[in-house]
């Protein structure tokens, strides 16, 4: 807060006064830390009695890593907890000021757990000095003290049978893990609380499911999710559309889904353009069509700029009966739209029969320009 | 980057710094179209606002504007929808320029990777970045050569985070190279048989990369995201 905005730190933009000073910026944010999420209070206050000035510094710190690691030991119950404490402290929602944890919570987690570091040629974390930490109920100071139903371990962390904490990515990976194998029991997705998918049998969480983003290889976790009329279709976030509706160049799916991959070319060598509208496929005329329309119809292809335009006579001995789409006699009113919107079907099939065929090529990319020849 | 040199002007052209005044450069970003970029979503943390960006590219000495350097306004930030802060899963952003930069040997867009085309883990490629060197920041663009390495090994290294299928993971066990504060959001490239340069990764996150706790990087898997970026462009880019 020393100039006139806040810092990250300081939780967002708010504008602070350009005469406070940093210990004024203090307020309470949501506990965001994985690692933390489980404790009897949900909101900190920055900076940490580690130093770090954020969550997200924090989430990356050695200590991040290091507690975790040693909670595994099983050197003291109430390990997490402490590390929690002083990585996320409480915040006072009064005050907004940091809760820290008492001496004795310090004292107790260093004792028990400090040698167990120093097998492994560890130190413990410079600046958890307990004697900053204020005793048991001294004077007005409050402090915090686990609670002994408080759960050890942290929600990226299984509890063994024995007690022990675990990665949670260990549980049910075929490899055992907790000292009484509790880690591979049960290992159905149901009972963790989570739906599998078919194919490949891995678990995810219910919120997933029909979020209109594909979690499962087989997009099993996005099928059956709607039901919609015989005369509607179902939008990637699965609502329902009239089927008149797509392809016309106006977003009726609150994702637009229904916008999505309206153009496209035949893969036979002719290149024609094919134009999806009421879920069909058309080919379009190529009466009145224009250059501007190639470079409409490559860019929304996503492919570059048209290296060639053919108008291709339609084979009358081909079978099925030619589906046609016109180009809109005020399509250049409609600047700025998509290629879709510029065509309408008609009454009448297309006077020329010759439909439009496309060559795009992409734009260049990923090229480096060589390197400069000099005489030596 | 640490562990790594410093690059020669034009010889990344796709890499462009996302600045934001007073402080100048915040993250790196990746030139995908003449209108387009990408980075990661975490730098926009708090700032989400496009009036307050601008992407430099063209540019190896950020403390030294070059006569190839081309600034653009920000007109639109396209944060992922399922952007995970706590866990820093889907780490993407599309950035929209206000205007098309002009294509030059200095300045010009990196390929997109096909769907579902994931490096070979052990193959090497390339990081760029203005970040930290462990000493000091740079002024001049860095470079440092990285080994992909697989989702199983890399979570190895992280105990107390998730790798999930959206992150990619690149560097060394003994954290020789590696990208570090200042990095995020520039490219991870690979280069092809065909000698074109494809994005496989924006830098995202990792262990603090001059602690004591090293590992690989982890970045923002842009395979798993190709068709998302597509769809945005498209999406921006049309009166719908």
């Amino acid at each position: 807060c020393i100039s006139t905005t806040c810092t990250h730190g300081c939780h967002g933009n708010t504008p602070c006064d350009s005469r406070t000073n940093g210990s004024n910026c203090s307020q309470c944010e949501p506990i965001t830390l994985e690692l933390c999420m489980n404790l009897p209070y949900n909101t900190t206050s920055f900076p940490n009695y580690l130093g770090h000035q954020t969550q997200k510094e924090t989430s990356i710190s050695w200590e991040s890593s290091l507690f975790p690691a040693l909670v595994q030991t099983n050197c003291y119950k109430y390990l997490m907890f402490f590390a929690c404490t002083i990585l996320v402290p409480k915040c006072d929602p009064e005050s907004h000021q940091k809760v820290p944890p008492c001496r004795s919570l310090c004292r107790n987690s260093k004792e028990r757990c400090e040698s167990v570091l120093g097998i492994v040629g560890l130190q413990w974390p410079e600046d958890t000095d307990c004697t900053q930490f204020p005793e048991d109920g001294q004077g007005n100071t409050t402090c915090l003290l686990p609670d002994p139903d408080v759960d050890e371990c942290s929600p990226s962390h299984f509890k063994c049978r024995s007690g022990r904490c675990v990665l949670s990515s260990k549980r049910c990976d075929g490899r055992m893990d907790c000292d009484d194998d509790s880690d591979e029991e049960h290992c159905g997705c149901k009972e963790r609380g989570l739906w599998e998918c078919p194919s490949n049998k891995a678990c995810i969480k219910h919120t997933m499911i029909c979020d209109g983003f594909p979690d499962c290889p087989d997009l099993a976790d996005e099928r059956n999710c709607t039901i919609c009329d015989d005369n509607e279709l179902a939008c990637n976030n699965h609502e329902c559309v009239h089927r008149t509706l797509w392809c016309d160049g106006r977003k009726h799916c609150s994702d637009s889904s229904d916008e999505w991959d309206c153009v496209s070319l035949s893969n036979g060598s002719s290149a024609a353009l094919t134009v999806r509208r009421t879920a069909s496929e058309y080919q379009v005329c190529a009466d009145d069509w224009h250059p501007a329309l190639s470079r409409l119809a490559c860019g929304q292809m996503g492919l570059g700029v048209p290296t060639a335009a053919e108008m291709l006579l339609d084979e009358p001995s081909q079978p099925g009966r030619r589906r046609w789409l016109h180009v809109r006699p005020d399509w250049l009113q409609k600047n700025g739209s998509a290629l879709q919107a510029m065509l309408e079907k008609r009454g009448h099939p297309c006077h020329s029969r010759t439909k439009v065929s496309l060559h795009c090529s992409k734009e260049d990319c990923g090229r480096r320009p060589a390197a400069r020849m000099s005489k030596r | 980057i640490l562990g790594g040199r410093t690059s020669r002007p034009g010889r990344w052209p796709w890499q462009c710094s996302l600045q934001s005044d007073p402080s100048g450069h915040i993250c790196g970003c990746v030139l995908i179209g003449r209108k387009w970029a990408l980075t990661v979503a975490h730098c926009f943390e708090g700032r989400e606002s496009a009036d307050v960006w601008k992407v430099v590219s063209g540019i190896n000495n950020l403390d030294h504007p070059s006569p190839f350097m081309q600034t653009r306004k920000v007109k639109n930030v396209i944060v992922h929808p399922r952007y995970n802060r706590a866990v820093v899963d889907y780490d993407i952003s599309v950035v929209e320029l206000d205007r098309e930069v002009e294509e030059t040997s200095y300045v010009r867009p990196v390929c997109l990777p096909h769907r579902g085309q994931l490096p070979k883990p052990d193959t090497y490629c390339y990081i760029t970045g203005w970040g930290h060197m462990g000493n000091r920041m740079p002024f001049k663009l860095q470079e440092g050569e990285v080994r992909i390495i697989s989702l199983d090994q890399c979570q190895s290294y992280f105990d107390m985070k998730t790798i999930t299928s959206r992150m990619l993971c690149a560097g060394y066990e003994s954290g020789t190279v590696d990208s570090c504060m200042g990095d995020s959001g520039g490219p991870l490239v690979c280069q092809e048989p065909g000698g074109r340069w494809s994005l496989y990764g924006l830098t995202s996150w990792g262990s603090v990369c001059f602690s004591k706790v090293l590992g690989p990087g982890v970045y923002s898997n842009v395979t798993h995201f190709v068709e998302w970026i597509e769809r945005q462009i498209y999406l921006h880019t049309f009166q719908l």
